[in-house]
């Protein structure tokens, strides 16, 4: 479950930047 | 059946997705109360992530001019920033207890909080570049609607050469779109109705041709030259009609395949 966890909130940080990035994108 | 109706959605959430289930039956199976981590580091990691997506989320918002694209982000975003409180307060609660049960139930829905709202923004993202591609096409509707006053050779050079820009516009929007489609189906419908568009434009430039020399010559067979040069333009249409409809289309339907 830790590593899960750890995992799981590390990929989410990423995706979140990633979503950032795409409305960056389609933004400019 | 793909979830994700393009790749680019599909390749941000599909591995979070996964994890998120993952670690749902993990924890479904781990009622006998195993001691959590300490998850403080992480959460912080997507609370930085998130502060930094509304700030540019709201950004967005204020510069848009897409009304529909403000209507939806905000309550988006306010889904994304309620879930990084709820972890926050879910790794507030372990420091104090890694027994907590509400703790868990808040890592869970702050977890899947987060996939729903940036799930959200990308679509309402993804909705906004469709609108974009569909008013690409309106455009070159709005052309083709003009072909009727195209009465002389000088007229058609003008209008083929207003028509060619707004047509590689449209052509490359939708082709790079229905390249970017998780729906099989979907994509063949584009790539279809591109390619007759692309056999029907010589066809259609050569019918008002037609129609303007047999309109010149004295009249006879200008009625048939019309209904041929009509018969194009509506065929066109029919195809940018249909390209718009697919485009808008973002569940498979099994029916429609059939």
């Amino acid at each position: 479950l830790r590593v899960g966890w750890e995992q799981l909130l590390t990929s989410v940080a990423r995706n979140i930047n990633e979503v950032e990035n795409q409305i960056l994108t389609r933004d400019s | 059946m793909p979830v994700f109706h393009t790749k680019t959605i599909e390749s941000i959430l599909e591995p979070v997705a996964q994890q998120v289930s993952r670690l749902v039956i993990l924890h479904e199976e781990a009622e006998d109360g195993n001691a959590m981590p300490d998850l403080a580091r992480p959460v912080q990691a997507v609370k930085l992530a998130v502060d930094n997506l509304v700030r540019v989320g709201y950004e967005t918002i204020n510069s848009s001019e897409d009304a529909i694209l403000k209507q939806d982000m905000p309550p988006a975003l306010n889904r994304v920033e309620e879930a990084s409180i709820l972890l926050i307060q879910a790794s507030d609660m372990l420091r104090s207890d890694p027994f907590s049960a509400p703790a868990r139930k808040k890592l869970i829905e702050g977890s899947r909080g987060i996939l729903q709202g940036t799930s959200a923004l990308l679509l309402a993202f993804d909705e906004s570049e469709v609108r974009k591609i569909i008013r690409i096409c309106k455009n070159v509707l709005e052309y083709l609607a003009i072909t009727e006053v195209v009465e002389t050779m000088e007229d058609l050079v003008t209008f083929v050469k207003n028509l060619s820009p707004v047509l590689t516009k449209m052509t490359k929007e939708v082709d790079g779109r229905q390249k970017e489609l998780t729906h099989q189906v979907h994509r063949e419908w584009l790539e279809r109705s591109l390619e007759q568009v692309k056999q029907l434009t010589p066809i259609l430039i050569s019918g008002i041709k037609i129609y303007i020399t047999t309109k010149s010559q004295g009249g006879q067979g200008v009625a048939e030259a019309q209904t041929n040069r009509d018969y194009v333009i509506g065929k066109v249409c029919n195809e940018i009609h249909e390209m718009i409809r697919v485009l808008q289309l973002t569940t498979y339907d099994e029916e429609e395949w059939d």
